[in-house]
């Protein structure tokens, strides 16, 4: 049985739900494989960072870091062996070097299908387009070991950064692209695949 | 100053007089998302300024995923790069060299885990050799290009601010909580995360408010906090400015110029221990108006900002022009140049870099070491937002720094 995994309700401010994508194009799946030991940040963290803490300053190194919060083996097969069950090509599963992602470029029916999800284009205001769903499944005994898969619920894809300019005399006008005077253009998820989208 | 910040007033605001001593041993990081980038010839005009004696000044760049020459992208926006570096690097001095983190495809969530994941690295990266070789790291050589791409091979800088963010709305919460482990996991390593706090008051990044379906629309009442802002493991900064006809020795006010300081309380993440007892004092002494209904009044929930430094009429020089600029984006930099010289003179002295500071600046020991920010408010969604208070408040956090005194806890 497949449960419900994240849902959004409505899309941002300015985002109006376009078309549908071609069954066809390719979307770069990211499967945010649950980490280890991540409940107890909070303490390790005071630990080293808490001024009376006997501990204070005793920074870990990356490697201590990695090896903390890595998956674990369980969770990385699992995700494996179902994306594989369900039809995808070994070679077409790829794991990061930080063992905490399992990337596949999925077609959207394939994806669709994967998620249980409605992949659309969604279009800001200003023409920008990103891809996304407003919810998508995993199977139960999938879930578990999946923090959250992108590109599906969030809208990222305007990073707004906090700075404005001044009416003075001196004035450098930001360019209004009409999302407020603090977004930043930015680079859909799909990137590189205007070909398949225009399809 | 009240009319044209420069680092001259800044210096001068938060008592800042320290020459760096440890510049090979130390580090600065600022984030940069491509398109936005610098402009070298208008760092050489602002260094010619305002750096006696220095006719040109430029950042480390260390480009992730692709090794794109984003120098002098003719035609992209560089006001926020040009402020970050400008003062960032002006401020700890140019003996401090500053590096940035330039996200090349652009500000998604896959360009950020990208990133971290050449710090974080359980195979390659994690082989202690590897990092031992980059220990000289973070001076190879002017404007070298650094690979970030394969993981571990570049250690995080002791500081990285970043003066970008997202609404809480704008993503799920799985995706902002996994995002903000993240910055726990660079505070374990010793790094300062930084982030501004947003320049919209109470509505968060984008003016948009919260319809009660929690979607953000222009025409919601419900506060959207600033994303990572209300992460846990970072210290996010408001803004503060000079009032007219005020000088840098009289106390300052929560930013209402241009732009209103963003602060407020988390929807998606609790409480953490080290800020208990100073927002529960404001909830309990100037406990705001609001129905619960648009903003999330349990006192349970993360509250932002932590601190805050000047983020008015800052002097930039953009395309060749010296111009004005305002917001948090200028204050959270400010920090970091304040918080790696407190590094420099930490690592001077055989000690390591200061790390997460928010268990350590709102302790006790701390007490005094910021300017009580106690006039001002942060306006959105139709109200007037919170109110500046003696104390912390969702406004202006602590306070700014006072580097004398914060260098001499730290120090301690």
């Amino acid at each position: 049985p497949y449960v419900l995994h994240e849902k959004r309700s409505s899309a941002p401010y300015g985002w109006s739900r376009a078309r549908k994508l071609s069954s066809t194009a390719i979307i770069p799946l990211r499967f945010a494989i649950a980490q280890s030991n991540i409940d107890k940040m909070d303490e390790y963290l005071y630990d080293v960072s808490v001024p009376m803490s006997p501990n204070y300053g005793n920074h870990w190194t990356a490697a201590e870091v990695a090896a903390k919060f890595a998956p674990s083996h369980d969770s990385i097969d699992t995700i494996h062996s179902w994306l594989m069950h369900s039809g995808i090509q070994p070679e077409r599963i790829k794991l990061t070097q930080s063992k905490g992602w399992i990337k596949v470029d999925a077609t959207v029916e394939e994806a669709e299908s994967l998620l249980q999800a409605d992949f659309r284009v969604y279009t800001h205001e200003t023409g920008k387009e990103h891809v996304a769903c407003e919810s998508y499944r995993l199977p139960a005994h999938i879930a578990p070991h999946v923090d959250f898969v992108i590109p599906t619920v969030n809208f990222d894809a305007n990073l707004a950064k906090p700075s404005d300019t001044t009416s003075d005399p001196t004035l450098y006008e930001l360019p209004d692209d009409g999302n407020g005077p603090k977004i930043v253009g930015t680079v859909d998820p799909i990137v590189g695949l205007a070909g398949e989208l225009k399809d | 100053c009240d009319k044209k910040i420069t680092p001259a007033c800044l210096r001068a605001l938060y008592d800042i007089h320290y020459e760096p001593v440890s510049t090979s041993k130390n580090s600065y990081g600022i984030m940069e998302y491509t398109p936005e980038t610098y402009v070298q010839s208008d760092m050489d005009l602002f260094a010619k300024t305002y750096i006696s004696g220095v006719d040109h000044f430029t950042p480390n760049v260390v480009s992730i995923e692709r090794n794109v020459n984003q120098t002098q992208h003719k035609g992209f926006p560089h006001v926020e790069a040009n402020l970050d570096l400008q003062y960032g690097m002006t401020l700890v001095t140019s003996k401090q060299k500053v590096t940035i983190y330039q996200l090349e495809t652009g500000a998604s969530i896959n360009d950020f885990f990208d990133a971290v994941d050449g710090f974080f690295c359980t195979s390659k990266g994690a082989d202690p050799d590897i990092l031992a070789r980059d220990a000289t790291y973070p001076d190879p050589g002017p404007s070298e290009y650094r690979k970030l791409r394969n993981c571990g091979t570049v250690k995080p800088a002791n500081v990285i601010s970043t003066s970008y963010g997202l609404s809480e709305a704008h993503i799920s919460l799985r995706t902002a909580a996994r995002q903000c482990a993240e910055y726990g996991k660079l505070g374990l390593m010793g790094v300062t995360v930084l982030y501004s706090s947003g320049d919209n008051g109470v509505a968060g990044v984008g003016k948009a408010c919260l319809l009660a379906t929690g979607s953000p629309t222009s025409s919601g009442k419900v506060f959207n906090p600033t994303f990572p802002s209300t992460c846990p493991y970072i210290t996010s900064v408001g803004a503060t400015q000079i009032d007219h006809d005020s000088s840098v020795f009289e106390p300052e006010s929560a930013c209402e110029r241009v732009i209103y300081s963003s602060g407020g309380f988390s929807n998606y993440f609790a409480m953490p221990e080290y800020q208990k007892d100073a927002v529960q004092r404001y909830l309990k002494n100037y406990p705001p108006s609001y129905p619960a209904s648009i903003w999330n009044s349990t006192g349970k929930s993360r509250a932002f900002p932590d601190l805050s430094a000047n983020g008015a009429n800052y002097v930039v020089a953009i395309d060749g022009k010296f111009n004005l600029v305002y917001g948090t984006s200028a204050s959270s930099p400010v920090i970091g140049a304040i918080l790696t010289m407190i590094n420099d003179a930490r690592l001077a002295v055989g000690k390591k870099p200061i790390g997460f500071i928010n268990p350590a600046i709102y302790s006790s020991a701390f007490s005094g070491a910021f300017n009580d920010i106690t006039k001002g408010s942060n306006p959105g969604c139709g109200t007037l937002g919170f109110n500046s208070t003696p104390g912390w408040d969702p406004v202006t956090g602590l306070g700014t720094p006072n580097f004398p005194k914060l260098l001499k806890h730290w120090l301690e």
